[in-house]
């Protein structure tokens, strides 16, 4: 399923939520 | 997943198309689907019998057209440019879309340098409003320009094709998270027992101190 | 009285037949309605005050027509005659229209445009109102200041689909989506707009050129984290201080979050959220876009 492939590519580029510096800093 | 639900009928529209006509006619179709403003994925029509065999035919640079629009990059279409056909506008603004797909894969901030590089863009303003109204209207990415730090930060991007290989790495990442989530679960799990048990300690804690206390009125009085 | 009241009529009619509308206006302006050397009924009074406010209002004159519908809006509420009705909903949309109220317009013309009967007494309510008053109203919804009520009654507008079927739709679809208009567009509906929604404003912008900024800007932080002014400026086709000036009215107005570095004249576009909101915003996308691949596996049977 091709579609299903490419959502799930899709869905995974967006890991990890969050990185940044301000948020690492946030969040401790 | 909306761009997936938008271009699913446009898809069969093509696949449907494909699967009926013969060679000469099929060149006619993959100009049309690498010309379509909605359509983003290709794979379906390149796994069609009927296309695959266009390979060493005549026709065999469309075939290889149309892997470029699956899996590559306008950088790479310049590279091989004398080995595939011409190029009309909107099949180059959608490459150079697919480009942004494509970088947007490896990481979730794209310099300014690097887009205005890979989409032979000349300056800041044309680089914005390509992924303004080329990108982000379109639906194919959401994300925040930030002009200081010349950057794109890219908050969702739609699937392109798989390319050959690359399940096995989503494989990977998806044991991966996989794991990771279980053990975050155990975690929280371990920390809520540890909670529980902390508080049944205190309330006994507490019993016996006030335990205790009577003692001692008695004692007194 | 009666006399002078015929004769007032007369003369009316024909200042109206010569369009001479404020004329007419100030002549049954003459009558006086309340009067006690004659019985007076509402009706009459209501029907006067409202044939007053339209013929003013037909010289874009709020301010004498609003005098009348006040007067109106005291009758108004007893009265079982449908067409006054209508017309004093008609004239009052019109006198906010006018006095830039553009919200407050923008929902009675909306009002106006559902009127499911077709007749009302003698008077046939044609398609081509109803449409003229539902393009009113999103005219005046576009021009209102942005703010949270504005939103909801886009998303009212967008929804109802007989504002598919107006040449005014795609600015509306625009707006609706914060996305960004250009100056063509802008321009397009700049045509559709009556003068005195182009009208120009203490502060030297028009009513169009502050609606249109404030939306652009406001449809500019969804994209930017941060822009300098001169981008900004070609974003907007306008000057950068004109986009400067907006900006830092609507950030004072709390209308948008952010700050200007006047020095590196930048402007941040604060995300609402803080960063471990952001990553509670992203976490939800995240298993939102998991469900959807869950419900697309399920669609297909795998």
């Amino acid at each position: 399923e091709n579609s299903l492939l490419r959502q799930v590519s899709s869905l995974l580029r967006r890991l990890p939520a969050i990185e940044s510096e301000k948020f690492q800093d946030d969040f401790l | 997943m909306d761009i997936e639900q938008k271009q699913e009928e446009i898809i069969q529209q093509f696949v449907n198309e494909a699967s009926n006509v013969k060679a000469s006619s099929l060149v006619t179709v993959i100009a049309q689907a690498t010309s379509h403003p909605s359509l983003f994925a290709f794979s379906e029509i390149l796994a069609l019998p009927n296309v695959t065999q266009l390979q060493g035919t005549e026709h065999s640079i469309y075939l290889d057209l149309l892997r470029m629009f699956a899996h590559g990059t306008w950088s790479e279409y310049k590279r091989n440019a004398g080995d595939l056909p011409q190029l009309k506008p909107n099949q180059v603004l959608k490459l150079k879309q697919l480009t942004v797909l494509t970088l947007a894969e490896a990481n979730k901030v794209l310099p300014y340098d690097v887009l205005m590089q890979e989409l032979d863009v000349i300056n800041v303003r044309e680089l914005e409003d390509f992924l303004i109204n080329e990108c982000m209207y379109v639906g194919i990415v959401r994300g925040k320009l930030d002009q200081l730090r010349r950057c794109f930060q890219v908050q969702f991007a739609a699937g392109r094709d798989l390319r050959p290989g690359q399940l096995g790495s989503m494989i990977h990442t998806l044991s991966n998270w996989l794991s990771t989530s279980d053990n975050l679960l155990i975690t929280i799990q371990d920390k809520i027992k540890w909670a529980d048990t902390m508080s049944e300690l205190d309330k006994k804690h507490k019993k016996e101190a006030e335990e205790r206390m009577e003692e001692v009125k008695k004692t007194l009085s | 009285e009666e006399q002078v009241l015929v004769i007032r009529e007369k003369l009316a009619d024909l200042y109206e037949s010569e369009q001479l509308w404020s004329k007419a206006a100030q002549m049954l302006s003459g009558i006086d309605l309340d009067s006690g050397m004659r019985v007076i009924d509402d009706k009459f009074r209501l029907t006067k005050c409202v044939q007053i406010a339209r013929l003013y209002l037909e010289d874009d004159d709020a301010v004498n027509a609003e005098a009348f519908i006040n007067k109106a809006s005291f009758m108004v509420s007893n009265s079982q005659h449908e067409v006054l009705n209508l017309q004093y909903k008609v004239c009052y949309a019109r006198i906010l229209d006018l006095k830039r109220k553009f919200l407050e317009a923008a929902l009675r013309y909306y009002d106006i445009s559902q009127i499911e009967k077709r007749q009302i007494g003698d008077e046939v309510i044609d398609e081509d109102a109803l449409e003229q008053a539902l393009a009113a109203a999103v005219t005046c919804t576009i021009l209102a200041a942005a703010g949270p009520q504005r939103s909801r009654v886009l998303a009212t507008l967008y929804k109802d689909e007989r504002c598919s079927r107006l040449k005014i739709y795609p600015i509306l679809q625009k707006v609706y989506l914060e996305r960004i208009l250009r100056k063509p567009e802008i321009d397009t509906f700049s045509e559709e707009l009556k003068a005195h929604q182009k009208a120009l404003l203490p502060d030297n912008f028009t009513v169009l050129d502050r609606a249109m900024i404030e939306h652009n800007l406001l449809s500019a932080s969804k994209l930017y984290t941060n822009i300098s002014f001169d981008e900004l400026g070609t974003l907007l086709g306008i000057e950068p201080h004109k986009a400067e000036k907006i900006a830092s009215r609507m950030i004072c107005e709390d209308r948008m979050r952010g700050s200007i570095d006047q020095v590196e004249a930048v402007i941040h576009f604060e995300d609402d959220n803080e960063e471990l909101q952001q990553w509670d915003q992203q976490i939800f996308g995240l298993c939102q876009a998991l469900n959807d691949v869950l419900d697309s596996m399920a669609k297909k049977g795998l």
